[in-house]
């Protein structure tokens, strides 16, 4: 495509088209985004994080990401949606517009490249990152098990050749480092929406207690609101709760470790759907499900930005 | 490029503690290569497990000796994966 109008959303696409679109976007839109390379994968690609940003210096942000776990196609290409509709959208939409005027968004879609690769090459059931693990043949750690926040504990396995194997130590994938990193040198991130799929839920911390976050009743009823618009526009039926007990235990989690460094609103989504198709997803789902999500991201940005902290 | 050609996604719906704790000791069996792709959580509710084809009876006479109620989601994982090659090549071609 020669531009992101007509770049075609409605389809998935391989690792080095989605970085050509982000490139494109960012010369089409010199004023509002720029392109923030947070570091490298294990195998040496870059992870890309588009800025979105009227001006200011540190503002208070919002962070998203997509495809840390690499197999969940519908999630990458809802954040190519994502980051094509913020710049669509700022000037137009009253409360994106306000939102941006006083805050930053950035937005990482490719969060576990290497994976995302191996997918469209050689497996697309891979999950997890691409790194060797020392003293055994399986390969890769799962990035939302390996954050340190009850990192090692039940809800994670100690077995390379596992799904949700939590690594050797918190933060040891790069790309986990990296946003860890980031977080931590920016400083003034107040919202982090990790989003996955499948199973159609929104879900707050904690994964690795039942310990209830103390600000349980705001990130619940904020996710009641968030879930009841994205329902407005197709059904989408959406569960939600904190991590535990909504789903399962699960420690080193993405979220756990940005709550507890005091990021308030943090959020992971699980998108559609609840298991017709799971993860190979069809591609004409791309939209409706990017479309409908918004809505819940808009909830969640607004919420942020009307209630500073 | 690792392909599916038999894999089966099933759907496993534990109806008591017994049958959870019973389908969690299914995660620990490590030759059944098997991939969870929503894992076990609270009674009734679904428990999708992507089956390797040498493992599927194994697992299927595992689930029907304890009674534990489960469904096919996908028949024939690497047949899904064809048709979302066969939908992207389409969409380049238009």
């Amino acid at each position: 495509p020669r531009n992101t109008d007509s770049f075609d959303y409605a389809k998935y696409h391989p690792i080095n088209e989605i970085y050509s679109f982000q490139d494109m976007l960012v010369a089409e839109n010199p004023n509002l985004v720029s392109k923030i390379v947070i570091g490298q994968s294990y195998e040496g690609r870059p992870l890309n994080v588009l800025k979105f940003s009227t001006g200011g210096t540190n503002r208070p942000a919002i962070w998203i990401d997509t495809g840390i776990h690499s197999r969940e196609w519908v999630t990458q290409a809802s954040g190519t949606w994502f980051a094509k509709k913020i710049v669509t959208d700022y000037g137009r939409d009253p409360a994106l517009t306000a939102i941006l005027n006083n805050m930053d968004i950035y937005l990482e879609i490719v969060t576990n490249p290497d994976g995302y690769y191996f997918t469209h090459n050689s497996n697309r059931m891979w999950r997890k990152t691409r790194k060797p693990n020392p003293g055994s043949s399986c390969i890769g750690v799962d990035p939302n098990r390996n954050w340190d926040a009850g990192f090692g504990g039940p809800g994670a396995s100690n077995n390379p050749c596992t799904e949700t194997y939590h690594g050797p130590r918190a933060h040891s994938e790069p790309e986990v480092k990296a946003i860890v990193d980031f977080v931590k040198s920016h400083g003034n991130i107040k919202a982090f929406i990790s989003i996955h799929s499948y199973s159609q839920m929104l879900l707050y911390p904690y994964g690795y207690t039942t310990t209830a976050v103390k600000d349980q009743p705001e990130l619940h009823s904020l996710a009641k609101k968030a879930i009841t618009d994205l329902a407005s526009l197709y059904g989408t039926r959406y569960r939600y709760g904190s991590i535990i007990s909504t789903i399962y235990q699960a420690s080193g989690g993405t979220i756990d470790w940005t709550y507890n460094q005091g990021i308030k609103y943090s959020y992971t989504f699980e998108l559609r759907d609840t298991g017709r198709y799971g993860f190979i997803l069809p591609a004409n789902q791309i939209l409706p499900t990017a479309r409908e999500t918004w809505l819940a991201l808009m909830a969640i940005m607004d919420h942020t930005f009307k209630n500073p902290y | 490029k690792e392909t599916f050609e038999g894999h089966q996604v099933l759907r496993i719906i534990p109806k008591d503690d017994v049958q959870l704790s019973l389908v969690k000791d299914l995660e620990d069996i490590i030759e059944f290569e098997l991939d969870f792709w929503r894992g076990v959580t609270h009674v009734s509710v679904p428990v999708d497990v992507r089956v390797p084809f040498h493992s599927l009876q194994s697992v299927k006479i595992y689930l029907e000796v304890q009674d534990i109620e489960y469904s096919i989601m996908v028949e024939d994982l690497q047949v899904m994966l064809d048709e979302e090659e066969l939908e992207s090549a389409a969409r380049v071609a238009e």
